[in-house]
């Protein structure tokens, strides 16, 4: 089982990742 | 070709590293762009995971008896946690103005520095749980190490009983680890010293086994005993060999298949 750091790290990139879509999103429209 | 040494860690960071350069590729392409949506929700959301992390990054420093770790792991988690107030500050002004440029960099600052920040502080718990493999490694260097005390069967017998176990469990914890590398030249080399140990174990054994009799029949002694020495120096050599590629991170190009 991956350490509550790794799952959290990953919860925190998938976050970001969310975000970047949504500026992205409206920088590239 | 990849950047990340672990698959976990290349699963964790290459999806939001090739996001966070797309937007800075288009920031610095169409820096005066359109007006930005309201981005409290997802800015929120990272927030939320960042005081998760911080949180779970503290708990596990104290509950660490790493040295290094405790050293290296608080300023990525300042960096991580400083750079959603970035996000935060970026959010509050995008509201007042939806095309404010300060607030534009603020987000990419923030993206960035998230990023930098995680993959700083997934490397540092990295490290630590490889020094925890090399501890493991050298417990069983140390057995090694007495083998030359062992002169009677009885000591053969509490010596392989104390040596097993160890072994076993540095062949387990190597071969996890090499099981997660990415780089292919590193994931055989780990193969390659483990398959040797493997091989190596029982010969060391019988090697021990040979001596002592040599010893009570008084037959044959030296040649015995620099057979087992062989053995015991070969063995050392390859545990030393996965240590040394237990520690590689970076990359050399022409390594790659």
């Amino acid at each position: 089982d991956a350490h509550e750091m790794v799952k959290n790290a990953r919860l925190l990139a998938q976050a970001t990742s969310q975000l970047v879509t949504a500026i992205r999103g409206q920088a590239e429209s | 070709m990849p950047v990340f040494h672990t698959k976990t860690i290349e699963s964790i960071l290459e999806p939001v590293a090739q996001q966070v350069s797309m937007l800075v590729i288009l920031h610095e392409e169409a820096e005066d762009g359109n007006a930005m949506p309201d981005l409290a929700q997802p800015v929120r959301t990272v927030k939320i995971a960042v005081d998760n992390l911080v949180k779970v990054g503290y708990e596990t420093i104290n509950s660490s008896d790493d040295q290094i770790l405790k050293q290296d792991m608080p300023p990525a988690l300042r960096r991580v946690d400083e750079s959603s107030l970035l996000l935060l500050q970026a959010s509050d002004m995008l509201r007042a103005d939806p095309y404010s440029g300060p607030a534009r960099k603020k987000l990419i600052e923030g993206s960035r520095g998230i990023l930098q920040g995680t993959s700083s502080l997934l490397l540092t718990f990295d490290e630590s749980e490889v020094r925890k493999i090399i501890r493991t490694c050298k417990n069983v260097l140390e057995y090694l190490a007495i083998t030359e005390v062992v002169e009677r069967m009885e000591d053969l017998v509490t010596y392989v009983k104390n040596l097993s176990p160890v072994i076993t469990k540095m062949m387990k914890e190597v071969d996890n680890r090499k099981e997660e590398l990415t780089h292919i030249v590193h994931r055989d080399m780990l193969k390659r010293s483990l398959d040797q140990v493997k091989n190596l174990t029982p010969v060391l054994i019988s090697g021990i086994k040979i001596f002592i009799t040599a010893k009570a029949n008084n037959l044959g002694f030296n040649e015995a005993q620099n057979n087992r020495d062989y053995v015991v120096r070969k063995m050392s050599d390859e545990i030393h060999e996965i240590i040394r590629v237990l520690l590689l991170t970076t990359y050399d190009e022409d390594e790659w298949d």
